[in-house]
């Protein structure tokens, strides 16, 4: 993604459509622009509220030809549509010789457009992604339409996470903290006493799994959910114990990854005829891999393997460029021999060994700074064990409210 | 003489599609002033386009790259703001 440079400091943002397409109803296109805005709003904290008169952040006009900003519209192709950045108002401009068209293959469908020129109006420039919203070319009507995971990457750079209850029909998103009702917590003793696990993942709704010989754990913003553990077998069923890593992909499917073999499950359910060979599903990847995540940088999939790593992108042939395995120790800070990684709800990257995590600073391509340092101890921060050193492992713990690295 | 004058048609309409969408310098859109550019620009606006378009980067105005500028798409530039210094990871 790109950001242009300029963004809305507020962001209760209102528009208004000054002047509507020729062809269409006007009520219908009120509603698809609604949902154009909502795209947006299902991962910020940013509202949009439709006025019909007065000042407002946003105008919207479908126009032919010249329309009084020197960037001319050119008849039906060629472009659609164009908006401006922030800095330059905001506003969003609809080439009205176009045929726009509402949840039908025929036309320009006015949804998927004019989303992408919002994106415009808050302040995201074109994509090199060419599965993006954000490109700039016109890729057809898509009823499955969602936002690409570069999309939301590049909101969220501008207007941070969402952070309310989502009243409305939000997608679900991994990536997403999601404010649920805090569920009772309990000490688990066989964790707290050997914070060592197999793997950790969240599913598609956004809840954590920790996964630990034939057994797997919820987690809560605090810790272990009561009731727990409980077998894998029951609550996915045909996957057996100690498995090596798993990871949910933004198609909402969760991998298991054990020996040289995989399964996909589509939530709890196992999705299709598994398992099946590492080397048949992600070629270039090898067997009895540590660890495995999508990694909050660039959304890729990352395997680990000793002190080795591969990248794995599904959109490339191959999708492992043959420059792999390249040396675990390019992210700086983290050991080899890991026991599970992963890219947390809120959108953070962590990395497990023995009884101690590091958090990864994407942008330092480095292992986290903070207070207390990295690494630091599983059980205290991740699984609620109280009886755990807060701070450093073997370093000094500073009193305070246990497991807010969940926040 | 007439290598140096761009031919019209395709070389004219893809000069302009580069410069609409940040490639060039808007000045080549100026239909009242002649434009003679170096073949190093030409080449490199050209590249950059196939490059942000995920073409691969020849740098000539190939099937493949006219047949993308053809498309329908959003107006507004490829390259602006930060995006002039998009680092790859």
């Amino acid at each position: 993604y790109a950001l242009q440079g300029s963004r809305w400091r507020v962001k209760n943002l209102t528009y208004k459509i000054s002047k509507y397409p020729s062809r269409l109803n006007h009520a219908e296109v009120d509603a698809e622009l609604a949902k154009a805005f909502a795209v947006w709003s299902d991962f910020t904290d940013l509202t949009f509220t439709q006025k019909r008169s007065g000042q407002v952040h946003i105008e919207i006009r479908f126009e032919k030809g010249e329309h009084g900003d020197g960037d001319p519209f050119d008849g039906p192709g060629g472009t659609l549509a164009h908006a401006y950045f922030p800095v330059y108002g905001g506003d969003a401009h609809f080439d009205d010789a176009e045929m726009w068209s509402i949840n039908s293959r025929r036309g320009t469908n006015l949804f998927q457009v004019a989303a992408h020129e919002f994106g415009h109006s808050l302040g995201l420039s074109h994509s090199d992604v060419r599965s993006a919203l954000m490109a700039p070319f016109y890729r057809g009507y898509d009823p499955a339409f969602q936002l690409d995971q570069d999309d939301i990457m590049g909101i969220q750079a501008l207007y941070g996470h969402k952070t309310q209850v989502d009243i409305g029909g939000g997608l679900p998103n991994p990536t997403v903290p999601r404010v649920t009702t805090p569920q009772p917590s309990a000490e688990d003793q066989e964790l707290c006493s050997d914070s060592k696990f197999d793997t950790i993942f969240n599913s598609a709704d956004g809840s954590t799994f920790v996964f630990k010989g034939d057994n797997y754990w919820k987690l809560t913003e605090n810790g272990v959910a009561a009731g727990y553990p409980r077998p894998i077998s029951r609550s996915w069923p045909g996957l057996p114990g100690n498995i090596d890593a798993a990871f949910t992909y933004k198609n909402g499917k969760t991998y298991f990854f054990k020996g040289s073999k995989y399964w996909r499950y589509n939530g709890q359910k196992m999705d299709g005829d598994y398992p099946k060979e590492i080397s048949e599903g992600f070629t270039g990847i090898p067997d009895n891999i540590d660890s495995a995540l999508v990694w909050s940088g660039n959304g890729k999939i990352y395997f680990y393997k000793g002190s080795k790593f591969w990248r794995f992108d599904p959109a490339q042939r191959p999708p492992v460029k043959s420059t792999y395995p390249k040396p675990l120790s390019n992210w700086a800070g983290i050991p080899d021999n890991i026991d599970a990684a992963l890219q947390y709800t809120n959108g953070y990257t962590y990395f497990f060994k023995g009884g101690s995590y590091w958090r990864f600073n994407d942008r330092t391509f480095s292992v986290d700074t903070d207070n207390p340092a990295f690494p630091r101890s599983t059980g205290y921060w991740w699984l609620g064990c109280s009886s755990a050193p807060r701070g450093t492992v073997g370093g000094n713990a500073r009193l305070s409210a246990p497991s807010d690295e969940h926040h | 003489r007439s290598g140096a004058a761009p031919a019209y048609g395709e070389t004219n309409r893809a000069m302009m599609y580069l410069a609409q969408y940040g490639y060039l310098s808007p000045s080549v859109r100026n239909p009242s002033s002649g434009h003679i550019m170096d073949e190093s620009t030409w080449k490199k606006a050209i590249q950059e386009f196939q490059s942000f378009a995920g073409l691969n980067s020849t740098g000539e105005l190939d099937e493949e790259t006219v047949k993308l500028m053809s498309l329908p798409r959003c107006g507004v530039k490829d390259k602006v703001g930060f995006g002039e210094s998009r680092a790859k990871r």
